[in-house]
C-alpha cells in the first residue's frame, strides 16, 4: 500500500511539465527514503533523476518498495486537472495495474481522483557516482533560460566555458555567432539573483542546445540553477525543490572527432 | 566535427 500526501500539489505538476517532453515513459520509485526516478530520453543523451524526499510529504506511506511505470504524457493530463491549490495524494495497492491521483481543493469542497492504468517499462538504472566538479556555477534560474533560450535562436550548440573570469556561452550558426559572458555577482539585494562560480580548474563542454531549452521547463521549481561540470564528463544542471528534494539533467557533451 | 556523446559511454547500469 501506498499513500503520499503532497499538501503543494503544484510541485508535482511543476515536476511534470519539466520532465515530460524529455522522456516518455518512466518507472517511478517509491521507498522509505522517498519518490524518486531515473530516466533517459530516447536517444539516450540526456537522462533525469527527481527525488522528492519522503520528509516533504505531509503524509507518506509506503509499506514496501514500488515501482510504478506511467506514461508521462497521460500523468501530466490528469494532473492538468488539479488546481494549482490543491492537495495532491497519490495511491497505489501493492501489485495493483493502476494509481489513483486525489485531488482536495484547499478548503475541502471539491475532491476528485484520477486513476491511470500503469504500464511495464523496461528502464536501464545507470549508477551515477558522486563526484568533485571542476566547476560550479550557481545564477537566476530565469537567467540561464534566457541565454539558453536566446542562443538556440542562432545555433544548435552551445560551448560553456568556464574559468575564475566567468562563464561564457557561445554559440555559432549559418547567420553567425554570439557570445553571453556572465561574471561572478554577489552584491545583489537577494541571495537568488547572485551569480556564484567556483572553479577548480577551467572547462570547456560543447552541448544541443536542444536539450538544455528542454531543462529549463524545469525553471519554475526553482529561482536559481546549478550547473556543474567537469572535463569529459556530462554536466549536470539542478534545480532544487524546496525543503524536498531535486530535479537534475544530466547532458552528454559534445565530442570532437 | 563534433559528434554526439550517449550517457551509457560515461555511467555504467546498475
Amino acid at each position: 500500500m501506498l499513500e503520499l500526501r503532497l499538501l503543494q500539489g503544484s510541485l508535482l505538476k511543476k515536476v511534470l511539465e519539466a520532465i515530460k517532453d524529455l522522456v516518455t515513459d518512466a518507472n517511478f520509485d517509491c521507498s522509505a527514503t522517498g519518490f524518486s526516478l531515473q530516466a533517459m530520453d530516447s536517444s539516450h543523451v540526456a537522462l533525469v533523476a527527481l527525488l522528492l524526499r519522503a520528509e516533504g510529504f505531509e503524509h507518506y506511506r509506503c509499506d514496501r518498495n514500488l515501482s510504478m511505470g506511467m506514461n508521462l504524457n497521460n500523468m501530466s493530463k490528469m494532473l492538468k486537472c488539479a488546481g494549482n491549490d490543491d492537495i495532491i495524494t497519490i495511491k497505489a495497492d501493492d501489485g495493483g495495474d493502476t494509481v489513483t491521483f486525489m485531488f482536495e481543493s484547499p478548503n475541502q469542497d471539491k475532491i476528485s481522483d484520477f486513476e491511470m492504468k500503469l504500464m511495464d517499462i523496461d528502464s536501464e538504472h545507470l549508477g551515477i557516482p558522486e563526484t568533485e566538479y571542476e566547476a560550479i556555477i550557481r545564477m537566476p534560474s530565469q537567467e540561464f533560460a534566457r541565454i539558453c533560450r536566446d542562443l538556440s535562436t542562432i545555433g544548435d550548440t552551445v560551448v560553456i566555458s568556464a574559468s575564475k573570469e566567468g562563464v561564457k556561452f557561445s554559440t555559432k550558426g549559418d547567420i553567425g555567432s554570439a557570445n553571453v559572458v556572465c561574471r561572478q555577482n554577489t552584491s545583489v539585494d537577494k541571495p537568488e539573483d547572485a551569480t556564484v562560480i567556483e572553479i577548480q580548474q577551467p572547462v570547456s563542454l560543447t552541448f544541443a542546445l536542444r536539450y538544455m531549452n528542454s531543462f529549463t521547463k524545469a525553471t519554475p521549481l526553482s529561482n536559481t540553477v546549478t550547473v556543474s561540470m567537469s572535463n569529459e564528463l556530462p554536466v549536470v544542471v539542478e534545480y532544487k525543490i524546496a525543503e524536498m528534494g531535486y530535479i537534475r539533467f544530466y547532458l552528454a557533451p559534445k565530442i570532437e572527432e | 566535427h563534433s559528434a554526439q556523446a550517449s550517457m551509457k559511454s560515461f555511467f555504467k547500469s546498475k
